[in-house]
C-alpha cells in the first residue's frame, strides 16, 4: 500500500475529490496553508494500493490545473528611505504537489 | 521509530486521546474531512518505538468504536427527469483507519 | 527526496516560515493541537532533495525555542473526597518535534 500526500489549489478540490470518489478511491481532507503564499490549499492523504497507484496520479493529473497569479510584493524603493513600492510579480502554481511514501502495515479497525 | 497516521471518528476521539495519554504516547490532534462522508473526523499523528506499536494499535481497536450511518443519497427518478429522490442508504464507518510509516530520523530540537 | 514533518510551537511559526522561505525551501502548513497540552500547535510539511535536509533541521534549530509553561492540572485531594485542588505543574515544550521520512515518488503536477 502507498500513502499519496496531494497538496493542491483550493478552486481544484471539488473536482478532484468527484473524481476520487467516481475512480472507487477513499480519501481524507486537510485544510492547510501554502508557505510561500500564506493562502489556503487542500492536502488530500490517499492511501492507495500499490497496483492502483498510477489510476491516482492520473486522476491528479486530469482535475488539478496551474495557474497564475499576480501577486504584489513589496519592494524597497532603495537608497535610505522606507518606503515600499508594491511591484507586481508573477507566480505560477503548479496543479499539485504530490509525494509518494511507502505504508509498513494497514490497519481498518 | 514508526509513524502512526490514525484517521478516527470525531465521537471517539476524546476517548482515545485519554487513552494514549494514560499510556505514556505523545500525539498531534489534526482536523480533518472524509472523502466519502464529506463530514468531519479527525486524524492522529502517533509517533512511537517500534517495541511499543502493538500496545498503540490495540489501544486504538479498544478506544474506536464501528458505527452504522443512514446517508439520504439523491437518486435520479430514471427517464428524462431531472427530479432526484432521497434514497436512504445505511454506510458502516470502521471505528479506525490506520496507515503505519518507517521514520528515517527523529529529532526532539 | 525526504519528507519532514515538523510540529513547532505557534510563537515560532512566523519566524521559522521566513527562515525557510529565505533559505528558499518549499513547506505547507497545518494547524494542529498538542496532545498533552491540549493547545493549539502547528504541523510543516517539508519536501526537501536528501542534501539539503541538514540545511532544513539546522533552520528548525535556529527559529524554535524550548520553552516552560505552568499548567494546572488538577489533583485529586486524596482520601474520599471528590475535591480537585487545580496544582501547579511546570511543563517544559521543546522547541521542535521532527520526523523524517523517506519519499518514494515525487510529482510536480
Ligand atoms: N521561493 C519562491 N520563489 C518564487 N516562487 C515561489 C517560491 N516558493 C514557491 N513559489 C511559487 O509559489 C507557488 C505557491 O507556493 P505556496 O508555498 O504558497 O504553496 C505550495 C505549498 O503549499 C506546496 N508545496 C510545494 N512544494 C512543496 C514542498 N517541497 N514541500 C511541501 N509543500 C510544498 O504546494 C503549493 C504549490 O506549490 P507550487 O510549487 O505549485 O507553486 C508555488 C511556486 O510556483
Ligand atoms: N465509494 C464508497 N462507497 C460506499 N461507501 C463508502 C465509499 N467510500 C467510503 N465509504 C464508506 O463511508 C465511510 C466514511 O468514509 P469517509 O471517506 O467519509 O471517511 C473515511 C476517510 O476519512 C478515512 N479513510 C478511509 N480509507 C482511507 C484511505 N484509503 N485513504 C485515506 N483516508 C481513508 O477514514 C474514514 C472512515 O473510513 P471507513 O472505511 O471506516 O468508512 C467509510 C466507508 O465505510
Ligand atoms: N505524558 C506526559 N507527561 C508529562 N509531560 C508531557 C507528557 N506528554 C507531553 N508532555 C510535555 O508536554 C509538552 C507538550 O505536549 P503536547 O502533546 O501538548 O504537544 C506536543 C505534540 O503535539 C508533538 N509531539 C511530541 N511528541 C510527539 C510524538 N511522539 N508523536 C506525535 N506528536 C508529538 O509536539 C508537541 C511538543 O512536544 P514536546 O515533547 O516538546 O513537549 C511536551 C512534553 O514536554
Amino acid at each position: 500500500m502507498k500513502l499519496v500526500l496531494a497538496i493542491v489549489q483550493d478552486e481544484d478540490v471539488r473536482r478532484l475529490m468527484d473524481g476520487l470518489t467516481e475512480g472507487g478511491f477513499s480519501f481524507t481532507r486537510i485544510a492547510s496553508t501554502g508557505g510561500f503564499l500564506r493562502s489556503g490549499n487542500t492536502t488530500l492523504i490517499i492511501g492507495v494500493e500499490d497496483d492502483k497507484l498510477d489510476d491516482v496520479i492520473s486522476i491528479i493529473e486530469k482535475k488539478c490545473k496551474t495557474r497564475d497569479r499576480i501577486i504584489t510584493s513589496p519592494t524597497p524603493m532603495g537608497g535610505a528611505t522606507d518606503i515600499f513600492l508594491p511591484q507586481a510579480v508573477e507566480v505560477t502554481i503548479g496543479g499539485a504537489t504530490v509525494f509518494v511514501l511507502d505504508v509498513e502495515k494497514f490497519f481498518r479497525i
